[in-house]
C-alpha cells in the first residue's frame, strides 16, 4: 500500500467520518 | 515467472479465498464481543441488514448478468460478508486502540456505515472476479464483456442506494484495516475514490451539497486550506 496516499491524519479515524466522536 | 493475466486473476481469487475462511461467515467472538459491549446491541440489526441486502444484491447480479448467474452472485456476497466481518473488527481493534473506549454503540448502529462498509467489501470481492470468471464459466450468453463492465464501480452504490459520498468515507480505513489487499486492488480502491472525489460525489442529491450549505451558514470561521493541501 506504499503507493497509496494516506490522508487521514493520528487524530482522525471511522468514529469522527461518521460523526461519532 | 511471469504469470498470464487469467492465472493472475485465479491466484489473486484462490487468495481472497484463502483469506475467507467459511467460520468468518458469523462475527467472530471478539466482533461479537465489542456488539454485547454496545449501549444498543446491533447484531440483530445487522443480521437482519445482511439478510435484505443479501437478497437484493443477488438478484440485481442476476439482471446484470443473467438468471442462471444468481448462484455466484450469492458465492460473491458470502464472500463479501467473510470479508466485511474481518475489515470491521480490525476497524474496531483500532478505534479502541485509538480512542481507548471499547463501547462503539452509535456508529455500529449506523445503517450507513454497516452498507458502507459492506459495499467496499463487496466492490473487493467483485474487483478480484472482474477479469476471469464471466469470460470463463459460460455465464456471459454472448455479453461477456457487457455483464462485467455492468458490474463495474458504481454499480454497487446503485445496488444499496448508497450515496458515493458516505461509500468514501470507509475506504481508507478499509485499506489500513486489511494489509492481505493487493496492489492491484489497492489501486481499484484509489480509483474509485478519484471518480468519487472528482465526479460522483457532485452528482444531484448528493449529501456534500446540504454539508456544505450548513457550513456555509454556520459561517466559516477558519482560513481555508491552501490548495496545496
Amino acid at each position: 500500500s506504499h503507493d497509496y496516499h494516506f490522508g487521514l491524519e493520528e487524530h482522525e479515524g471511522i468514529s469522527e467520518l461518521f460523526d461519532c466522536d | 515467472p511471469p504469470q498470464t493475466p487469467i492465472r493472475a486473476a485465479m491466484n489473486s481469487i484462490k487468495m481472497l479465498r484463502g483469506d475467507l475462511p467459511s467460520s468468518g461467515d458469523q462475527p467472530s467472538s471478539n466482533l461479537a464481543t465489542y456488539f454485547k459491549n454496545c449501549t444498543v446491541d446491533p447484531t440483530q440489526g445487522i443480521q437482519k441488514r445482511l439478510e435484505m441486502l443479501g437478497q437484493v444484491f443477488s438478484q440485481k447480479f442476476g439482471e446484470a448478468v443473467g438468471p442462471h448467474c444468481i448462484v455466484y452472485g450469492r458465492e460473491r456476497f458470502t464472500l463479501g460478508v467473510r470479508l466485511y466481518y474481518k475489515v470491521m473488527e480490525a476497524m474496531l481493534e483500532s478505534e479502541e486502540k485509538r480512542l481507548s473506549v471499547q463501547n462503539f454503540s452509535k456508529l455500529l448502529n449506523d445503517s450507513t456505515f454497516h452498507m458502507s462498509l459492506l459495499a467496499c467489501a463487496l466492490e473487493v470481492v467483485m474487483a478480484t472476479y472482474e477479469e476471469s470468471s464471466f469470460k470463463n464459466r459460460g455465464c456471459s450468453h454472448g455479453e461477456g464483456d457487457q455483464a462485467v463492465r455492468d458490474l463495474c464501480f458504481p454499480w454497487i452504490l446503485d445496488v444499496f442506494d448508497l450515496s458515493a459520498f458516505d461509500f468514501y468515507k470507509v475506504i481508507e480505513s478499509f485499506i489500513k484495516a486489511e494489509p492481505t489487499l493487493s496492489k492491484d486492488i489497492i489501486k481499484h480502491l484509489e480509483t474509485c475514490e478519484n471518480l468519487i472525489m472528482e465526479k460522483i460525489a457532485w452528482r444531484t442529491g448528493s449529501p456534500l451539497f446540504e454539508l456544505l450549505k450548513r457550513e456555509h451558514e454556520a459561517g466559516a470561521t477558519e482560513q481555508a486550506e491552501p490548495p496545496a493541501s
